[in-house]
């Protein structure tokens, strides 16, 4: 008896899985700074390395690479902050109370609290709790992360049709995978749904993220990186 | 455009060395 092959599953998640960028790890700042300035120091280091990273990740998403140039970098302007957080959030998902920003930077609330990032704890672990206990797959995760830039509601698009194609193209991807995969999830016949459903929180995150770096840069406390404060510059 | 050379360039052109 032959069995039917497995299916492949969907073209459009399989890309997005090898398309995902190896983690970074964090390097010390070795200055001779407070314990808590130096956490700040590494920890924006490690962000603006992210983002350098995160763009050119976005080039590998079925179809960003066809977007104009200038539909490109609107995308990247409203959305670089909510996939930074929930590549920081799918890295903390194995953590009960840390913030997971890299291997060698896993931050407590006393840490936290401490570098004046309790706001962004909250924020960081509410999320994080909500995907745990959705049980949120690798394919899962790289699916939101690309809907989340092809969903940042930027103004002004040159292709907003081409830009409409794009998300539709990622959200039969997301649909596609769940309605195959509800042996995985029984009874979550909703769960493409609910997992769209957590983007408003996403964005209320990402929101108190960029609240929070640009307090840090208001208070000069951090020397920012210029790809990162010219990201940050946008949502001023 | 001006005010987002970096990410511009970046896109524009994967190979160009940044400056950080």
């Amino acid at each position: 008896l032959t069995h039917p092959a497995k299916p492949i599953g969907n073209k459009v998640i399989s890309q997005l899985l090898v398309s995902e960028p190896a983690p970074l790890s964090a390097i010390p700042d070795s200055s001779p700074s407070s314990t808590e300035l130096r956490s700040l120091l590494t920890l924006c280091d490690l962000l603006n390395r992210e983002l350098l990273v995160l763009i050119g990740w976005a080039k590998h998403i079925p179809g960003f690479s066809a977007l104009s140039l200038v539909d490109q970098m609107a995308l990247l302007q409203g959305g670089w902050m909510e996939v930074l957080v929930l590549s920081v959030v799918s890295r903390s998902l194995g953590s009960a109370d840390e913030l997971v920003f890299a291997d060698n930077l896993r931050l407590a609330e006393a840490q936290c609290r401490a570098a004046g990032l309790s706001d962004l704890y909250t924020a960081l672990r509410h999320l994080t709790r909500k995907y745990q206990q959705m049980g949120l797959s690798p394919e899962e995760l790289v699916t939101l992360k690309a809907m989340t830039l092809a969903n940042s509601d930027a103004a002004n698009l040159e292709g907003a049709e081409a830009v409409q194609r794009f998300r539709d193209g990622l959200h039969e991807a997301l649909q596609e995978h769940e309605s195959g995969h509800t042996h995985s999830h029984p009874g979550e016949l909703h769960r493409a749904g609910r997992l769209l459903m957590t983007l408003p929180l996403l964005r209320q995150t990402a929101a108190r993220a960029v609240d929070t770096f640009c307090r840090l840069h208001r208070e000069r406390r951090v020397p920012m990186h210029k790809l990162f404060l010219e990201m940050l510059d946008n949502k001023i | 455009k001006e005010k987002h050379k970096i990410l511009h360039r970046l896109l524009q052109n994967s190979t160009t060395p940044v400056d950080l």
